[in-house]
């Protein structure tokens, strides 16, 4: 489903150039469930941005469903994420001035879903992670936690086939994190296919599949034996 | 040091009250240090909130070192924050137009710190932190966990005599997690008081103290034996 070869990514300020990301390669199936780990600063964040399309490689090729993105226009890069990818992103990036119900509403509206289907699928949307008693609330009245469980809520409405997680469990306890988890286990059962970074090893061990980065590059590729 | 006594607060919104602390009494004493856990929406960031200064209770008294804070002007409680206490926010609250080195300087703004002086420590403090080679990088050109560490390095640049930090770990993989919880504990052998919320149990094992929340009340305070 998502092939990614030679990948790099080079960021560069000013007279210095940094190299986020070298030499990847990696192929990840339909209906896989993978855990990236690796400490801050490996190049995590770098890669779930070039797989979900919010950024593109400075060499190398990604091919999505056999379609290389580099082709694209803005426009089609937009569509596929639409269509194709829910993103929680590590800073949440939640509109500030609309209810967490609104703002899960998001994706529907690009997707012309008709006004009350959307509010219906948007409050069972945050009830499935907790939150159908604050679908009113704006995300200055609700905890860190909270916000982080809008945004996957935001990210699994439209139940898209791939699913991109930075960090989703990074401020919830552990019970709420088993329950997220739970969640993406369960939409991965219908074929979704799942990749989330964490730097947690009891979350990284509900994965099929564990992805270690150091400095840019794959350190170690494991396939867990069925659990 | 710390004495929080019958503390609630209410959040209105609308029509609906909501009580995120009721019939709250702490005390800390000078040096302490410790955790606090509890599930999301439970109220940590309230707690850590109204012991900063940034909040006032709805209900209650706060004393810091005897002296009640809510008889003091905005003034006063706006020094008491930059003289006395360091705080790491859950969302760390990073100047965005300016340098990692920038950020952790300001603190020290406040303190009438000389350039030259300012300048160096802030370079230190991120060395300590393993982002002396981020110090130019602006928040954009940084990964989650860098900038969390930022946050962290400005919260410590002035050694304030209490450290409150929301979640210090949350973004960062456990090798990294544990040197800023060192950090943390070498500190306090200097006399500082730390109190910081986590929700991850071998990070709330570093305190000698930890305290549960549950919607909003404490529900266990256990000290552990000298470890
Ligand atoms: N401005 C507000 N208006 C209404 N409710 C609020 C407001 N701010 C916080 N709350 C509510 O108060 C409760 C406690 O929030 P708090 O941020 O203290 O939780 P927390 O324990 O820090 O959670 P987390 O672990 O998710 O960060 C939450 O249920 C939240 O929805
Ligand atoms: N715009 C940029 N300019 C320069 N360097 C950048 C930029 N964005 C990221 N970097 C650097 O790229 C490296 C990888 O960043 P990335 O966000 O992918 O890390 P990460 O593995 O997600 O870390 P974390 O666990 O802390 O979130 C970091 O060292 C970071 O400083
Ligand atoms: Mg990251
Ligand atoms: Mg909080």
């Amino acid at each position: 489903l998502l092939e990614l070869r030679e990948i790099a990514k080079i960021y560069r300020s000013g007279d210095q150039d940094f190299m986020a990301l070298h030499d990847l390669d990696l192929d990840i199936e339909r209906g896989e469930f993978v855990a990236v780990t690796g400490s801050s600063g490996s190049g995590k964040s770098t890669l779930m941005n070039i797989l979900g399309c919010l950024d593109s490689p400075s060499r190398g090729t990604y091919r999505i469903d056999g379609r290389d993105v580099a082709g694209l226009s803005r426009i089609e890069l937009a569509a596929i994420r639409n269509e194709f990818i829910g993103f929680v992103f590590q800073s949440f990036n939640l509109l500030a001035r609309t209810s967490a119900a609104e703002n899960v509403e998001l994706p529907m509206i690009y997707a012309r879903v008709p006004p009350a289907e959307r509010r219906r699928r948007a409050l069972e949307s945050l009830e499935r992670v907790g939150l159908g008693h604050r679908a009113g609330h704006h995300p200055s009245q609700l905890s860190g936690g909270q916000q982080q469980r809008v945004a996957i809520a935001r990210a699994l409405v439209t139940r898209p086939p791939l699913i991109l997680a930075d960090e989703p469990t990074g401020n919830l306890d552990s019970v709420t994190s088993l329950e997220i988890m739970g969640l993406l286990r369960e939409l991965r059962s219908s074929g979704i296919t799942v990749v989330f970074v964490t730097h947690e090893r009891d979350i990284a061990a509900y994965a099929d599949r564990q992805l270690a980065l150091r400095d840019g590059a794959i350190l170690s590729d494991t396939r867990s034996a069925e659990a």
